[in-house]
């Protein structure tokens, strides 16, 4: 009886396939051990012929096409008659409106959720691919002084923080692992340059003089109040202004990556190691014994120092921002208190009053290539006249090294002398004009002309001002 | 000065200069631990300085004012398209990063040497106070005896700035560290 049960079902089923095999495939399919029908449904053969009757009206035809696949592709089978299709000249959808409703509606629910599902896949892919992380992570490079902080830049990026974010980051990290060379206390500046769209930012959080600050003061007592050398720091104002602009994770998270290198600790490098053992300020404090030489005398390269108390800063700016440094908080009170005790003349004001500034670069076009530099009072004018220059020069591989070096000596002569002309624009305005004739190619070819090929010059073409400030 | 260079997944650069001077600043250290920075001795004063050389009105001391910098975070770029190389370039040193930095992009673009070898070859930086024109210990004699033979007065020195870089030709990124620095590092995510 088995046996007979399967040839039975494989015989029901043969039945089935040639007719509509789409719809075996396709849809959902009939009970196995569903009897065949009583009139035998519409061969390949038959439904072909029928398709392609050359006197059936086109209307009549689309519609009795839908009619053919119905009771095959319908998922209510067990709601049809099971009376065999056949051609009718009354317009279904009228007078059989009832009768077929329930497919027509059916069909409609498929087709309209089917478009709904393809409509929805395809807004939410869009809006992924314009609002949504990236999905494949690209190559990306971090160079910093030291190998903690490029690893934390690393770090940064590879947990989808913005490549602002890593240079926030590292230059904390910087400030806590190298705190000869940087720090909170000190400023910079960042250029930062968006490829697709060829823009660039630069953000000047360069130190600015306090209010009080005279050139007589500083020229009669500099060498024995330190103070006095203090300007108002800007790197957690130009910081914060990096993240605001292109900053991706929140900006206490990003203090949080630099705040675990203070708390846990990291090897001393090299750099500072010789830099606590040959370059110690002469003014050193008792508090700054204790932060850099704890055993009383300068450590060595790879041992491990901690930084807790910058650690609690770092948390503190964190959590309140950029005001817990400059509106007049413990932080601010501590720093004009430390100042002021040393000679110097800056104020909680100066802090409130001190902002980061947001610039275009200076750019020149050299062999192709677009240089972006900072504006004054940066010498990046200097570095692009430098590169102005050259550019009318024979440089190649062929021409010898020893040649190269005499013009970019006597070219770089010359840039320096420019660059020690520039200072703050927003306090001079003949630093602009300056600038501009810096940044001149036929300014460079004039300049140029006054090369020597074989000689150097015995004295320097250009007038020469102060460069390199402090005789230290 | 200290120097972060970026080039990220997300197709921006970042050349960010920072300093506080002079090591450790000022030396002043607050209770929260923070040093203070040293950053007015950038201006230029009379009688400063013991070779006399003239002060410079355009940065003088003024409230409010800026100092003249030579932090000088540089990114390059093709003039034209996409294509091409991208660079982002930062220096210590003061006046002697501005003289570095210019023989670094000299290398990279017009000698077409590879970023390692731009950074590692010598540099020169001409000291306009003394007239020496300064060399760092890459330099050979042959250099030197040369650049003397044109009347440069030539000063050997150790190192006159660490220059740092990364590279971005295409798809392809690199960091690199200038080699005279022992604590520099450069990473890259492949």
């Amino acid at each position: 009886m088995a046996a007979e049960n399967e040839a039975s079902q494989e015989s029901a089923l043969g039945a089935y396939s040639p007719v509509d095999y789409m719809s075996i495939t396709s849809f959902p399919r009939l009970p196995e051990d569903e009897p065949a029908p009583a009139a035998p449904l519409r061969g390949r053969k038959d439904e072909d012929a029928f398709l392609g009757d050359p006197d059936t009206d086109p209307d009549s035809f689309l519609k009795s096409a839908r009619l053919q696949r119905l009771p095959s592709s319908s998922s209510e089978m067990g709601s049809q008659d099971g009376s065999p299709l056949r051609e009718t000249r009354k317009d279904p959808f009228s007078a059989a409106a009832a009768e077929c409703s329930c497919r027509q509606d059916g069909l409609t629910v498929i087709v309209t959720a089917c478009l709904t599902f393809a409509t929805g896949v395809t807004v939410a892919l869009v809006m992924q691919i314009y609002f949504g992380d990236p999905q494949i992570f690209q190559q990306g490079a971090v160079v910093t002084d030291a190998a903690r902080c490029t690893s934390l830049g690393i770090e940064v990026l590879s947990k989808q923080g913005s490549s602002v974010d890593a240079a926030v980051a590292a230059a904390l990290c910087l400030g806590i692992v190298a705190p000869h060379s940087s720090g909170l206390g000190g400023g910079g500046v960042m250029l930062v340059h968006d490829i697709r769209r060829n823009e660039s930012h630069l953000i000047d959080f360069r130190e600015s003089a306090p209010g009080a600050l005279r050139e007589e003061t500083l020229q009669r007592s500099w060498e024995t109040k330190p103070g006095l050398l203090v300007g108002v720091p800007g790197m957690v104002k130009g910081l914060h202004e990096a993240h605001q602009l292109y900053g991706r994770l929140p900006w206490s998270q990003v203090l949080a990556f630099a705040a675990a290198v203070a708390q846990d600790g990291f090897n001393v490098t090299h750099d500072l190691a010789r830099a606590l053992a040959e370059q110690l300020p002469p003014n050193m404090s008792e508090r700054f014994r204790e932060t850099f030489l704890p055993s009383g005398r300068p450590p060595l390269p790879g041992s491990l120092l901690h930084r807790p108390d910058l650690a609690e800063v770092l948390d503190v700016l964190g959590t309140s921002g950029p005001a817990a440094f400059y509106a007049g908080g413990n932080l601010t009170l501590e720093m004009v208190a430390e100042a002021q005790h040393a000679g110097g003349v800056i104020t909680e004001e100066d802090f409130s009053n001190y902002s980061a500034l947001v610039e275009k670069p200076v750019c020149g076009v050299y062999r192709g290539h677009l240089v972006l530099s900072p504006p004054p009072p940066h010498t990046g004018p200097a570095l692009i006249s430098a590169l102005n220059i050259l550019e009318g020069f024979n440089l190649t591989s062929l021409v010898s090294r020893e040649q190269a070096l005499h013009w970019v000596a006597e070219t770089l002569k010359i840039a320096l002398a420019l660059a020690s002309r520039l200072g703050d624009p927003v306090y001079d305005s003949t630093i602009t004009e300056s600038m501009d004739d810096m940044l001149s190619k036929v300014e460079a070819a004039y300049l140029r002309g006054h090369i020597n090929d074989s000689q150097a010059a015995p004295a320097p073409l250009l007038p020469v001002y102060e460069l390199d400030g402090a005789p230290t | 000065a200290a120097q972060v260079l970026i080039m990220g997944p997300d197709d921006f650069i970042v050349a960010m200069v920072s300093s506080l001077n002079q090591p450790f600043g000022s030396g002043l250290i607050t209770p929260s631990g923070i040093l203070l920075n040293s950053q007015m001795l950038d201006f230029s004063w009379p009688n400063r300085t013991a070779n006399h050389s003239a002060p410079s009105l355009e940065n003088s001391v003024q409230p409010g004012k800026r100092p003249l910098s030579f932090l000088l975070p540089t990114v390059v770029r093709p003039a034209e398209g996409l294509c091409g190389t991208y660079l982002a370039l930062g220096a210590n040193g003061a006046a002697r990063g501005l003289s570095g930095l210019t023989q670094v992009l000299l290398n990279v673009l017009t000698l077409n040497r590879n970023l390692s070898d731009s950074l590692a070859r010598g540099r020169l930086h001409p000291d306009l106070q003394s007239n020496l024109l300064q060399v760092d210990s890459e330099f050979t004699e042959e250099e030197i005896e040369f650049l003397e033979a044109r009347g440069h007065h030539v000063e050997k020195v150790d190192v006159l700035s660490w220059v740092h870089g990364s590279r971005r030709t295409n798809n392809f990124i690199i960091a690199v560290k200038d080699p005279r620095s022992p604590d520099a590092a450069g990473a890259t995510i492949l």
